[in-house]
Formats: C-alpha cells, structure tokens, sequence
C-alpha cells in the first residue's frame, strides 16, 4: 500500500503525474504503432524499440503536439485572395529533456477523403512568424517562407518536414513565435468555378486540423543503432 | 551417486511469479490512455544443484551448484531473468500533448538459475 508512485514516475522519465483536464483523441498514427509494438510484445517477437519503422526513424519517444492557433480571416475569403489564413502555434515547452530531435512532422489535414472534393486545386504556404502583432491580437507577421506546395485536390493530410525549424527554436536562441499558413484556392474564373472555390474555402475552414508530430531518442534508453550503415 | 531430487514442491523451485500493477489502482487511468497496467512478473525459487541441469539454466549455475554441494560457504545459484521484453506507454501529458513511450526490458517473460 505504501506504493512509490514518485520513485515508479522518476524511473519513467517523468517528472510527476500528468492530470490532463480532457483527453484528446488518439491520433491514428500513434494508435497504430501501438497496437504494432503490443502484438509484437504479445507474440514474444524481438523489436528495435528505438526504430520507429513505420516513421522510417530511430526514436524511443512520439509525441504529438495539437495545435493552439487561431484564424486570422475571419471574414468571408476575399474572392482573389487567399481562402485561408491560420496562426498555428504548438506548445513545445515539453520537449525539453535530453534526446536528439529525429523528426519534426507538420500534418494538415485538409479533410476526408471524397470523390465529391477532387477539384480546385489549392496552393499551400507556410512561414515562419518572426514578429508577434503590433496591436490587439497579436496578427502575426510573416516571415520566412517554408514551404510552397501545390495539392490538385483539397483533401486529405499534407505533410511538411519542420526538423530544421525545430532545431532553430531549441538551438539558436530563435524564439517559437509559430507559423503562418495560408490556403489559396486556384478557382479558373471564366468557368464558374468560383461558387466551387467559395464551397471549398468554408469547408477548408470547418475541417482543417494541424497537428505536429515529434520524435527523439534518448542515448541513455538507446544504444548507437545495431543496424549495419549502408 | 544421483542427489537425491528434494522432495519440496515444484513451488519452491526458481519460476517467475506473475503480478500485475493495474493503473486504475494507482489512478493513473486518468492520464495513461493504454495499457490498462504492466506485468511487473518477479522471479524467486530455489536453484538446488539437481535441478540446475534444467531449470533452464546457464553453465556457470551448474558449476555454482556443483561447488555449493560441496562447500555450502559457496553461495547458490540464483533464480534470475532469463528473457524480458519491453513495454509501450500512450499517454497524455499536461499539456494536451499524446506522447508514445517505449521502456525496454521492462516485463520478466522467464526465469531461471544463474
């Protein structure tokens, strides 16, 4: 009875119990590699806990960061500019413990998959935010451009590789201000498919969903990879 | 001459003995989202020197049991670990964060004389 919770949460890594006000839903790549490694563990086959084979990655620790941003075009999307614009923020101050960052994935879920969706195709940027707002809610300025990414149909995950980003915040004293995403939607104006882009920006706004995925590897729970370089 | 194989119970002798920890039962089921708890099996038994032949043990427990049937001053062989295999924790943290965590080594499958 006199149970050592404490010393069992240190032996952990972690510093005391989490007491999450609700819980999020399982992402289903973190559900999957899972229930991988239980069956693995179930039928008695030997793994590489710090391979992540379904990520292509050494890493003995995933976590997957929700995003904390907001929209910044609350108002309809103006017919020619772009059809969305989102502050994406992740709290990254739990990654702090020792470990080597392995990867950095920002997800965009641009929404189910559907034949009704297969057209405009949108134009994807991202940028780092360099300077918060200068007045009320701090309107993020854009700075760095990321990425540019054409996607013929406004559906489904878009992935963006933010490793390099990562490692500024944690390394080089840049602060993590977030990021700047906007969505344009490439109607063709003479042949109406306006109303389809104006459809495409309203549900963009209703079921996009940014998350970013994290692995590291802690040499302490890791020894140097067995596996032979190629 | 054979040594005559004890009479104790098979009970006594080196095996792993299960226990399970349930989170529920340490309220951690609010935070960890699977497993549902961990087997945190032990092993303990005796490793008399004639049963070192094939309690799937190692070499060297056969030559300690050997050299404690001679000289009792020579400790015994000792039921230890013989495969273990880890565990993968999902859970939340404080900050609406689900972290994946795979901790080696952590369960005892077996147990035998070393």
């Amino acid at each position: 009875s006199r149970f050592q919770e404490y010393d069992l949460l240190q032996f952990l890594d972690l510093e005391r119990a989490p007491s999450p006000h609700r819980f999020q839903p399982v992402p289903p790549v973190l559900r999957k590699i899972f229930q991988a490694r239980e069956a693995a563990a179930a039928g008695g086959a030997s793994q590489d806990l710090c391979y992540v084979k379904e990520l292509g990655v050494r890493g003995n620790l995933l976590r997957l960061f929700p995003d904390h941003g907001f929209f910044l075009n609350t108002q309809e999307p103006s017919r020619d500019g772009p059809c969305l614009q989102k502050f994406l923020y992740f709290n990254l101050s739990a990654v702090k413990e020792k470990g080597k960052l392995t990867m950095a994935r920002l997800t965009l879920d641009l929404g189910p998959r559907s034949y009704y969706h297969l057209r405009p195709e949108v134009v994807v940027s991202l940028f780092v935010v360099e300077e918060r707002g200068v007045w009320g809610r701090p309107h993020p300025k854009p700075g760095r451009m990321l990425a540019l990414q054409s996607v013929p149909g406004p559906q489904g995950p878009v992935h963006f590789n933010l490793q390099g980003v990562l490692k500024d915040w944690n390394g080089s004293g840049r602060k993590n201000l977030g990021l700047y995403l906007e969505i344009l939607a490439k109607g063709d104006r003479y042949s109406g498919v306006n109303v389809q882009v104006e459809n495409t920006c309203d549900r963009l706004m209703r079921s996009l969903h940014a998350s970013l995925l994290v692995v590291t590897l802690n040499p302490e729970h890791c020894h140097p990879s067995s596996r032979k370089r190629r | 001459a054979a040594i005559p194989v004890p009479k104790g119970s098979c009970r006594s002798l080196c095996h792993r003995h299960q226990l399970f920890i349930s989170f529920r039962d340490l309220g951690w089921h609010k935070w960890v989202i699977a497993p549902k708890g961990f087997m945190a099996n032990y092993c303990h038994g005796d490793c008399p020197f004639s049963m070192t032949t094939y309690l799937n043990s190692s070499n060297y427990a056969f030559m300690q049991a050997l050299m404690h049937a001679v000289d009792p001053n020579v400790p015994k062989a000792v039921c230890i670990p013989t495969k273990l295999s880890p565990i993968s924790m999902l859970y939340q943290d404080n900050d609406e964060n689900v972290v994946l965590r795979h901790y080696e080594d952590m369960v005892v499958d077996e147990c035998g004389c070393g």
